[in-house]
């Protein structure tokens, strides 16, 4: 038998499950991980956490983020005091397939619909063999960042098509942190973000800076094209000219992208990072967990380049945020204010103009100040009317709870405990 | 090294979008209909503009080496449902 996930003593007083959801004709296999909350798993909601990439393993986010435990220098867990799973039973899946511990025999899918589908046939099974953790009517929350940005909206209608009779589960709120949702309004705060006037002094020279602006026209003609015609043919070349133009300025200062403060160092601008994949390629966990990969890598690039070339990096995916919140799903857009790449600016640009049944009065609402319950400390600011909520979050990258975890958390329950105020 | 690799598109007889298109397997007289001029534009500039990173775009991605993948046999629990034919959990 494969041996118990509890053995790696990462949280080893709560339940936890791994496996495998197989699509068989398709020979695809995702792996996730689940932890039960540490409070009252019978009443607690549940939350499904997705990292983006698009290719990186949500297991970055167990282990870098908000899950019971970090990874030490000497590829040792350290418990995480602040894990999402304090109030809320976590699960983390690593999707799309040849992403982290999840493999596939083909290349795997190439662009958010198709993730979907899987996506929601893995929650109807978890909660087919997991009632427990919908009997008591807990809810059920989406939760990720970055390209998640994409996923989430997508996935989250993908649920709601299936009719409430025939789901295993409910789907109540979502959750999405530094995201790329709507790059016709994000793409335009790079400048800004890159050149002083997102909080942080500028990082750019100013004839980089003007660079950037004089080719901004261009690339958000080619982002419209993207959106009109959402062709393979009009979007790749949106995503190349629209990085290289706006992204590689700041990329090639070595500054992180992830954090205007810092430097980029090691894999993926962190060096703890690299923590991570060790103790995750250690044979004793890979049998623990019943991995089926003899190698764990944080990020595939392959995927990346996948999605890229399947014109899906800029899809008017917003579009999906519009439908949710008509339908009355609650969403929250929070973005740590030091990130460069889903800046803070682009996302409150994105959702002041979001098309929706109260975004009047939502673009009316003032901007207060976060004073968040765990900290009683001014950690951000919040715009909020009826089921749209927009959170900048003081000090944090694009990895919140990696940066200001005592108020991540906060932010967690207060939106899931507290009826989706903050 | 940069300014030269635009022409190695040429020498090649082919451009950026003529690669895509092979690469992709699609058929060049329909992808034509598909784009506006200024789309097409776009294609014929990228090797101009950002040659580095388009010289090192690979189209294609390799399928997982099967020789990495192990399957596990011994699990607590396997789910299916009959509204999910496709698919099974299994559980540890």
């Amino acid at each position: 038998k494969i041996k118990d996930p509890k053995i790696l003593g990462i949280d080893g007083d709560v339940k936890q499950y791994s496996g495998y959801l197989d699509v068989r004709d398709e020979d695809k296999h995702f792996f996730f991980w689940t932890f039960e909350s540490r409070n009252d798993p019978e009443n607690d909601p549940v939350v499904l956490w997705l990292n983006g990439g698009p290719g990186c393993s949500s297991l970055t986010g167990l282990f870098f983020e908000l899950g019971p435990s970090s990874i030490g220098e000497d590829i040792k867990p350290i418990h995480n005091p602040y894990s999402w799973n304090n109030n809320a039973t976590v699960i983390f899946l690593d999707q799309p397939v040849n992403v982290g511990f999840s493999y596939s025999g083909s290349e795997g899918v190439t662009d958010t619909v198709a993730a979907g589908k899987d996506v929601y046939a893995f929650l109807q099974l978890f909660f087919k063999q997991f009632p427990e953790y919908a009997a008591n009517g807990q809810d059920f929350h989406i939760a990720g960042e970055s390209y998640a940005g994409h996923y989430i909206p997508v996935f989250a209608t993908e649920i709601l098509s299936h009719p409430v009779s025939k789901r295993n589960f409910n789907l109540t709120s979502v959750l999405i942190g530094n995201g790329l949702t709507d790059p016709l309004n994000q793409y335009p705060a790079y400048e800004p973000m890159a050149c002083g006037e997102g909080g942080e002094p500028a990082v750019l020279e100013p004839e980089e800076c003007q660079s950037m602006s004089d080719s901004l026209d261009r690339c958000l003609g080619l982002i419209q094209s993207c959106y009109e015609s959402e062709s393979v043919w009009s979007c790749v070349p949106a995503s190349i000219y629209c990085n290289n133009a706006q992204i590689n300025p700041y990329s090639r200062t070595g500054k992180n992208v992830y954090d205007i403060r810092k430097e980029c160092e090691g894999q993926l601008c962190y060096k703890d990072m690299q923590f991570i994949d060790d103790y995750l390629n250690l044979d004793y966990v890979k049998e623990a967990v019943g991995a089926e990969v003899d190698k764990y890598e944080s990020c595939n690039f392959d995927i990346n380049r996948n999605f890229l070339f399947a014109g899906d990096w800029m899809k008017p995916y917003h579009k999906a945020v519009s439908e949710l919140l008509n339908q009355d799903i609650p969403v929250l857009i929070y973005a740590g204010d030091k990130d460069f790449i889903c800046n803070w600016l682009g996302n409150k640009l994105w959702t002041d103009v979001l098309p929706w049944k109260s975004a009047d009065e939502f673009a009316k609402q003032p901007v207060r100040h976060w004073v968040a319950n765990l900290t009683n400390e001014k950690s951000g600011e919040v715009k909020s009317f009826e089921q749209l909520t927009y959170l900048r979050v003081y000090g944090g990258g694009h990895m919140v709870p990696y940066d200001v975890p005592e108020n991540a958390l906060s932010m967690l329950n207060e939106w899931i405990h507290g009826n989706f105020t903050i | 090294l940069s300014f030269q690799q635009p022409f190695a598109f040429e020498e090649h007889g082919s451009s950026l979008l003529e690669k895509a298109i092979e690469a992709w397997k699609q058929d060049p007289k329909a992808v034509a209909g598909l784009m506006s001029d200024e789309v097409r534009k776009s294609w014929d500039e990228l090797p101009l503009k950002f040659p580095a990173e388009i010289s090192q775009m690979q189209f294609v991605t390799k399928p997982k080496d099967p020789s990495a993948i192990f399957t596990r046999k011994q699990w607590d629990a396997t789910v299916e449902s009959e509204d999910l034919e496709n698919y099974q959990l299994r559980v540890n």
